[in-house]
């Protein structure tokens, strides 16, 4: 699951 | 974090205290749209369930913690003490199908198959269009008051502003979202006519009526 995209936006 | 975003997430923020003042000076939540406000919710909850499972910056939790929890205080107001105000009968906007076309849209395209994300996806079809019903009750009413089209026009201006983040962090960063961008063109886009009465009208101290 670390390949998961990343949303760091809100 | 660029001036863009902060600026846009403040914004966003502005927008919510805007529509609470305008509950509580007002005591009406005349000619705001429920449906908007219960699709926002909605929109909120499943995007940020990452709350427990991933932690970005004090700020960045703080804020999905305070837009869950006003989204769902602004529909208790409506849905209760502020319920006889309601203007339900121009508040006809069909929201279930904009559930149902995000739902689907988030099936057909999710950003991965983890059920956080294709529930992320969702929230970002949503949200693009979650606007609709209360744009939809100001054509049908003609006019809106001028503090309900202030808080259109922040939350318009919020995401106009993403935008410009998008394409600053792209130059910087090299930061791609392409489910975030498609989604949040549409959803400026949907602003264009809004915007364009706002600013001939609402800012030249008239009230935001249809030409």
């Amino acid at each position: 699951s670390s390949s998961r995209p990343v949303h760091d936006e809100l | 974090m660029n001036i863009f975003r902060l600026v846009a997430d403040l914004l966003h923020l502005a927008s919510i205290f805007i529509l609470l003042l305008k509950i509580q000076q007002t005591k009406s939540c005349a000619g705001v749209s429920l449906k908007t406000q219960a699709l926002y919710f909605v929109v909120f909850v499943t995007r940020y369930l990452d709350l427990f499972t991933h932690f970005y910056s004090v700020y960045n939790s703080l804020m999905k913690l305070f837009f869950i929890a006003s989204s769902a205080y602004i529909v208790y107001l409506m849905w209760k003490p502020y319920r006889p105000t309601y203007s339900a009968s121009t508040d006809t906007f069909r929201a279930e199908f904009l559930i149902v076309g995000a739902a689907l849209l988030g099936l057909a395209f999710p950003d991965s198959w983890h059920i956080l994300d294709i529930l992320w996806s969702f929230s970002i079809y949503l949200e693009a269009v979650a606007i609709l019903p209360q744009l939809f009750q100001m054509t049908r009413t003609g006019e809106a008051e001028t503090i309900t089209s202030h808080y259109v026009f922040a939350l318009g201006a919020y995401r106009a502003l993403y935008l410009m983040n998008w394409i600053y962090r792209y130059y910087t960063e090299g930061y791609m979202d392409v489910i975030a961008w498609v989604a949040g063109a549409v959803q400026t886009i949907l602003y264009a006519d809004f915007f364009y009465i706002y600013l001939t009208r609402v800012m030249r101290g008239r009230l935001f009526s249809l030409p």
